[in-house]
């Protein structure tokens, strides 16, 4: 089973096209393995990305180094996981 | 033991379990609601769609699918919820009584069953079907990129190993092959609502161009009719407008295909997000995710009742 263990999920509040443009080009790059789970498209919608643990520096310090603002929306998706299982089990006893 | 009436519709369950339940909730309404097999899955799961019906052949229909996206739990959940209120409101709710005298509700709670079971068992990210892609070792395809409409287009990857990846020909995916074949062969839909997650949107087509649908105006107004009526249980606030203006380009899409097969109410749903949790939207939410997204899909149903073409 594929863990997500330290992976977390950054939510960018997209302020102008060129961060859009910026953002579009670190969806394109698939060596940081992102998973764009809302995508940009325009200043109305976040967009928030699954970056793995072992990119989530580079991506960081892209995002940095760019004056992207972000913030985690989810800190360690893993922990969001295992609650989601053990509830789910609960829930299957019951 | 699990009927209808003890199963918990604020939990998220498996596959079979929902599969199970779908039994017990046909034997309880067995004047209403029938189980019918629409095909296979790639991995040769059945598919079943949940027919709400009083009678007649080929009424005219609502078409009601969730979860095409194995990832977006609460649809799936959103979809087993819908078909229990369906059932247990038909001759209390004088609105959805009046309709069902005279139209049919087809509702497919698991639109991808091969990329739900992965999600549960393998990868809880995994969005796409579960075919094997010629050449790749990567697999699966985008299911709601694979219908011929503007398949190929601007938003959808040619590269197996994306998750928008297109496939290799429209309707190459059996997934949405059994829902083609459904829908041709029944030829009285009058309208197709897909639900999907997350963001809060209620979209209607066109996605493969950003030119306006010929009933651009009329579909607008009714999504914002529905998104207050979605709005006004728990302040839940949604966006609505075409798939390529409100979000983005993506061609292939389910609900432009029903669109352009001349289902003019054809809508696409995506339900809630607290702000904080994505795809993992805690099961505590089901239940207040799914009442709201009934307001809506309701007033979209009376609508379409109102206003027969």
């Amino acid at each position: 089973e594929k863990v997500f263990i330290g992976d977390q999920v950054i939510r960018v509040n997209v302020e102008s096209e060129e961060q859009i443009r910026l953002l579009r080009a670190l969806e394109q790059d698939t060596y940081w393995d992102l998973d764009f789970w809302l995508h940009p498209v325009n200043t109305e919608i976040p967009v928030d990305i699954r970056v793995p643990y072992s990119s989530l520096y580079a991506v960081k310090d892209y995002l940095r180094a760019h004056n992207i603002q972000f913030s985690v929306m989810i800190s360690n998706l893993q922990e969001l996981l295992d609650e989601e299982k053990a509830e789910m089990e609960e829930n299957n006893m019951m | 033991e699990r009927s209808s009436k003890s199963f918990n519709f604020g939990a998220y369950h498996p596959l079979e379990t929902i599969y199970s339940w779908m039994d017990d909730l046909v034997a309880a309404h067995p004047n209403l609601v029938t189980k019918e097999q629409i095909g296979t899955s790639y991995e040769g799961r059945p598919m079943y769609v949940l027919k709400f019906s009083t009678g007649g052949d080929k009424r005219p229909a609502i078409w009601v699918d969730s979860g095409i996206h194995s990832r977006e739990w609460v649809s799936q959940a959103t979809g087993v919820w819908t078909a229990n209120k369906i059932a247990s409101d038909y001759g209390t709710d004088a609105s959805l009584t009046s309709l069902l005298k005279t139209m049919d509700i087809y509702l497919l709670i698991l639109a991808n069953p091969d990329g739900y079971v992965h999600s549960h068992t393998s990868n809880r990210m995994w969005r796409k079907t579960r075919s094997q892609n010629s050449g790749s070792t990567c697999r699966g395809v985008d299911p709601n990129r694979n219908w011929d409409a503007g398949f190929g287009g601007p938003g959808a990857s040619t590269n197996p190993c994306s998750d928008s990846y297109h496939g290799p020909s429209p309707h190459s995916e059996i997934e949405v092959k059994n829902v083609v074949n459904l829908v041709k062969n029944h030829g009285n839909f009058k309208s197709f609502i897909s639900i999907h997650a997350y963001s809060q949107l209620l979209m209607y087509p066109y996605g493969y161009t950003c030119k306006d649908a010929f009933h651009a105006a009329e579909l607008d107004s009714v999504g914002r009719s529905a998104v207050q009526k979605l709005s006004s249980l728990h302040g839940t606030t949604y966006k609505v407008g075409s798939i390529c203006k409100i979000i983005y380009q993506a061609s292939g899409g389910s609900i432009d295909w029903s669109y352009n097969l001349g289902i003019k109410y054809s809508f696409a749903f995506e339900l809630r997000d607290t702000g904080r949790y994505g795809f993992i939207l805690p099961a505590n939410q089901i239940i207040p995710t799914a009442s709201e997204t009934w307001l809506a899909l309701k007033d979209i149903m009376e609508y379409v009742h109102d206003h027969s073409y």
